[in-house]
Protein backbone atom coordinates (compact mmCIF):
# COMPACT_ATOMS: atom_id res chain seq x y z
CA UNK A 1 0.00 0.00 0.00
CA UNK A 2 1.18 3.11 -0.59
CA UNK A 3 0.56 6.43 1.40
CA UNK A 4 -2.65 7.89 1.91
CA UNK A 5 -2.48 11.27 0.14
CA UNK A 6 -4.78 14.46 1.20
CA UNK A 7 -7.48 13.93 -1.57
CA UNK A 8 -8.00 17.71 -3.41
CA UNK A 9 -8.70 16.80 -6.39
CA UNK A 10 -12.15 16.30 -8.52
CA UNK B 1 -4.01 24.93 -7.68
CA UNK B 2 -2.13 25.25 -10.67
CA UNK B 3 -3.16 25.99 -14.18
CA UNK B 4 -3.50 22.63 -15.96
CA UNK B 5 -5.77 21.76 -13.02
CA UNK B 6 -8.15 24.66 -13.14
CA UNK B 7 -8.22 24.15 -17.10
CA UNK B 8 -8.72 20.44 -16.34
CA UNK B 9 -11.93 21.19 -14.48
CA UNK B 10 -13.03 23.72 -16.07
CA UNK B 11 -12.91 21.16 -19.13
CA UNK B 12 -14.93 18.75 -17.39
CA UNK B 13 -17.54 21.75 -16.58
CA UNK B 14 -17.90 22.91 -20.01
CA UNK B 15 -18.52 19.12 -21.22
CA UNK B 16 -21.16 18.77 -18.99
CA UNK B 17 -22.59 22.32 -19.72
CA UNK B 18 -22.52 21.38 -23.41
CA UNK B 19 -24.55 18.30 -22.94
CA UNK B 20 -27.40 20.11 -20.39
CA UNK B 21 -27.43 22.22 -23.59
CA UNK B 22 -27.75 19.92 -26.18
CA UNK B 23 -30.55 18.01 -24.38
CA UNK B 24 -31.99 21.37 -23.40
CA UNK B 25 -32.29 23.33 -26.64
CA UNK B 26 -32.77 20.40 -28.72
CA UNK B 27 -35.06 18.45 -26.18
CA UNK B 28 -33.20 15.53 -27.66
CA UNK B 29 -30.86 13.00 -25.88
CA UNK B 30 -29.51 11.37 -29.44
CA UNK B 31 -26.76 9.60 -29.48
CA UNK B 32 -26.07 9.78 -25.77
CA UNK B 33 -25.47 6.50 -23.35
CA UNK B 34 -27.36 6.65 -20.69
CA UNK B 35 -25.27 4.39 -19.16
CA UNK B 36 -22.30 6.33 -19.30
CA UNK B 37 -24.78 8.68 -17.52
CA UNK B 38 -25.71 6.47 -14.68
CA UNK B 39 -22.13 5.42 -14.39
CA UNK B 40 -20.44 8.92 -13.94
CA UNK B 41 -23.38 9.42 -11.42
CA UNK B 42 -22.11 6.19 -9.71
CA UNK B 43 -18.60 7.52 -9.86
CA UNK B 44 -19.52 11.07 -8.15
CA UNK B 45 -21.93 9.51 -5.68
CA UNK B 46 -18.87 7.25 -4.34
CA UNK B 47 -16.20 9.80 -4.70
CA UNK B 48 -18.13 12.57 -3.12
CA UNK B 49 -18.92 11.01 0.09
CA UNK B 50 -15.96 12.87 1.45
CA UNK B 51 -18.05 15.92 1.44
CA UNK B 52 -19.04 14.73 4.92
CA UNK B 53 -16.34 14.05 6.70
CA UNK B 54 -13.77 16.50 4.66
CA UNK B 55 -13.14 19.75 3.64
CA UNK B 56 -10.63 20.79 1.04
CA UNK B 57 -11.86 24.36 -0.07
CA UNK B 58 -15.03 25.98 -0.77
CA UNK B 59 -14.34 25.58 -4.54
CA UNK B 60 -13.79 21.56 -4.07
CA UNK B 61 -17.05 21.73 -2.67
CA UNK B 62 -18.93 23.48 -4.83
CA UNK B 63 -17.49 21.80 -7.60
CA UNK B 64 -18.26 18.66 -6.35
CA UNK B 65 -22.00 19.53 -5.41
CA UNK B 66 -22.37 20.94 -9.09
CA UNK B 67 -20.79 17.23 -10.76
CA UNK B 68 -23.60 15.42 -8.33
CA UNK B 69 -26.27 17.96 -9.56
CA UNK B 70 -25.93 17.61 -12.98
CA UNK B 71 -25.11 14.36 -13.50
CA UNK B 72 -28.73 13.48 -11.44
CA UNK B 73 -29.88 15.99 -14.11
CA UNK B 74 -28.81 14.69 -16.70
CA UNK B 75 -30.35 11.44 -15.90
CA UNK B 76 -33.70 12.89 -14.61
CA UNK B 77 -34.28 14.41 -18.49
CA UNK B 78 -32.90 10.84 -20.50
CA UNK B 79 -35.46 8.94 -18.25
CA UNK B 80 -38.42 11.18 -17.07
CA UNK B 81 -38.92 14.34 -19.42
CA UNK B 82 -41.59 13.60 -21.70
CA UNK B 83 -40.04 14.84 -25.38
CA UNK B 84 -36.17 14.13 -24.11
CA UNK B 85 -36.51 10.53 -23.22
CA UNK B 86 -38.25 9.74 -26.52
CA UNK B 87 -35.15 10.45 -28.29
CA UNK B 88 -33.08 7.92 -26.37
CA UNK B 89 -31.44 5.07 -28.30
CA UNK B 90 -32.53 2.60 -25.65
CA UNK B 91 -31.84 -0.47 -28.56
CA UNK B 92 -28.29 0.94 -29.67
CA UNK B 93 -27.47 1.13 -25.67
CA UNK B 94 -27.02 -2.30 -24.54
CA UNK B 95 -23.75 -2.17 -22.67
CA UNK B 96 -24.03 -3.93 -19.30
CA UNK B 97 -23.08 -1.66 -16.62
CA UNK B 98 -21.68 -5.14 -14.56
CA UNK B 99 -19.03 -5.40 -16.89
CA UNK B 100 -17.55 -2.53 -15.74
CA UNK B 101 -18.57 -2.18 -12.24
CA UNK B 102 -18.15 -5.71 -10.59
CA UNK B 103 -14.64 -5.86 -12.06
CA UNK B 104 -13.87 -1.90 -10.41
CA UNK B 105 -15.06 -3.20 -7.28
CA UNK B 106 -12.84 -6.13 -7.25
CA UNK B 107 -10.33 -4.09 -8.27
CA UNK B 108 -10.86 -1.83 -5.54
CA UNK B 109 -10.80 -4.01 -2.66
CA UNK B 110 -7.76 -5.68 -3.94
CA UNK B 111 -5.40 -2.51 -4.44
CA UNK B 112 -6.08 0.08 -2.74
CA UNK B 113 -4.55 2.76 0.18
CA UNK B 114 -6.14 1.38 2.87
CA UNK B 115 -8.88 -1.29 3.13
CA UNK B 116 -11.86 0.69 4.92
CA UNK B 117 -15.34 1.45 3.61
CA UNK B 118 -14.71 5.20 2.48
CA UNK B 119 -10.95 4.32 0.69
CA UNK B 120 -12.16 1.39 -1.31
CA UNK B 121 -15.01 3.33 -2.59
CA UNK B 122 -13.32 6.08 -3.33
CA UNK B 123 -10.59 3.83 -5.27
CA UNK B 124 -13.80 2.08 -6.85
CA UNK B 125 -14.78 5.74 -8.42
CA UNK B 126 -11.58 6.11 -9.93
CA UNK B 127 -11.27 2.86 -11.44
CA UNK B 128 -15.06 3.09 -12.86
CA UNK B 129 -14.34 6.43 -13.71
CA UNK B 130 -11.21 5.43 -16.43
CA UNK B 131 -13.96 3.11 -17.91
CA UNK B 132 -17.06 4.86 -17.60
CA UNK B 133 -16.83 6.54 -21.04
CA UNK B 134 -16.76 2.90 -22.56
CA UNK B 135 -20.93 2.29 -22.96
CA UNK B 136 -20.39 6.24 -24.74
CA UNK B 137 -18.08 5.16 -27.20
CA UNK B 138 -19.83 1.87 -28.07
CA UNK B 139 -22.82 3.96 -28.77
CA UNK B 140 -20.58 6.12 -30.72
CA UNK B 141 -19.15 3.58 -32.96
CA UNK B 142 -22.72 2.42 -33.70
CA UNK B 143 -24.68 5.57 -34.75
CA UNK B 144 -21.74 6.79 -36.86
CA UNK B 145 -23.08 9.71 -37.02
CA UNK B 146 -22.63 11.92 -34.47
CA UNK B 147 -23.77 15.25 -33.73
CA UNK B 148 -21.92 17.98 -33.22
CA UNK B 149 -22.35 18.48 -29.61
CA UNK B 150 -22.34 15.17 -28.90
CA UNK B 151 -18.73 14.91 -30.55
CA UNK B 152 -17.63 18.08 -28.67
CA UNK B 153 -18.90 17.04 -25.26
CA UNK B 154 -16.75 13.80 -25.64
CA UNK B 155 -13.41 15.59 -26.48
CA UNK B 156 -13.76 18.13 -23.76
CA UNK B 157 -14.30 15.29 -21.07
CA UNK B 158 -11.20 13.83 -23.14
CA UNK B 159 -9.50 16.86 -23.12
CA UNK B 160 -10.47 17.07 -18.75
CA UNK B 161 -8.22 13.88 -18.09
CA UNK B 162 -5.36 15.23 -20.49
CA UNK B 163 -5.12 18.33 -18.47
CA UNK B 164 -5.05 16.52 -15.43
CA UNK B 165 -1.87 14.53 -16.92
CA UNK B 166 -0.26 17.80 -17.33
CA UNK B 167 -1.58 18.89 -13.38
CA UNK B 168 0.14 15.48 -12.16
CA UNK B 169 3.44 16.07 -13.55
CA UNK B 170 3.46 19.69 -12.79
CA UNK B 171 2.58 18.48 -8.83
CA UNK B 172 4.82 15.56 -9.23
CA UNK B 173 7.75 18.00 -9.56
CA UNK B 174 6.55 20.76 -6.94
CA UNK B 175 4.88 19.02 -4.30
CA UNK B 176 7.91 15.80 -3.30
CA UNK B 177 5.16 14.47 -1.13
CA UNK B 178 2.02 14.15 -3.47
CA UNK B 179 2.42 10.99 -4.58
CA UNK B 180 -0.99 9.03 -6.08
CA UNK B 181 0.32 5.81 -8.29
CA UNK B 182 -2.88 3.77 -8.40
CA UNK B 183 -4.85 7.57 -9.57
CA UNK B 184 -2.33 8.31 -12.22
CA UNK B 185 -2.74 5.01 -13.43
CA UNK B 186 -6.20 4.92 -14.11
CA UNK B 187 -5.98 8.34 -15.44
CA UNK B 188 -3.55 6.88 -17.86
CA UNK B 189 -5.96 4.60 -18.81
CA UNK B 190 -9.30 6.67 -19.53
CA UNK B 191 -6.97 9.16 -21.36
CA UNK B 192 -6.11 6.12 -23.83
CA UNK B 193 -9.45 5.39 -24.29
CA UNK B 194 -9.94 8.59 -25.66
CA UNK B 195 -6.81 8.02 -27.88
CA UNK B 196 -8.81 6.73 -31.10
CA UNK B 197 -12.07 9.00 -30.81
CA UNK B 198 -9.67 12.14 -30.80
CA UNK B 199 -7.83 10.90 -34.04
CA UNK B 200 -10.80 10.76 -35.76
CA UNK B 201 -12.13 13.83 -34.12
CA UNK B 202 -9.64 15.92 -34.86
CA UNK B 203 -9.35 14.53 -38.39
CA UNK B 204 -13.05 15.23 -39.23
CA UNK B 205 -12.34 19.35 -37.88
CA UNK B 206 -8.96 19.38 -39.81
CA UNK B 207 -11.04 18.68 -43.12
CA UNK B 208 -13.92 20.78 -41.80
CA UNK B 209 -16.73 17.97 -41.90
CA UNK B 210 -19.04 16.59 -39.10
CA UNK B 211 -17.40 13.93 -36.78
CA UNK B 212 -17.69 10.78 -38.96
CA UNK B 213 -16.12 7.59 -37.32
CA UNK B 214 -15.04 4.35 -39.73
Amino acid sequence: ATENVKKDEL
Amino acid sequence: MNLFRLAGDMSHLFSIVLILLKIYTSKSCAGLSMKTQELYTLVFVTRYLDLFYSYVSLYNTVMKLIFLASSFGILWYMRYHKQVKQTYDREQDTFRHYILVVPCAVLALIVNNELSVTEVLWTFSIYLEAVAILPQLVLLQRTKNVDNLTGQYIFFLGAYRALYILNWIYRYWTEPKYRQYLVWAAGLVQTGLYADFFYYYLKSWQAGEKLRLP
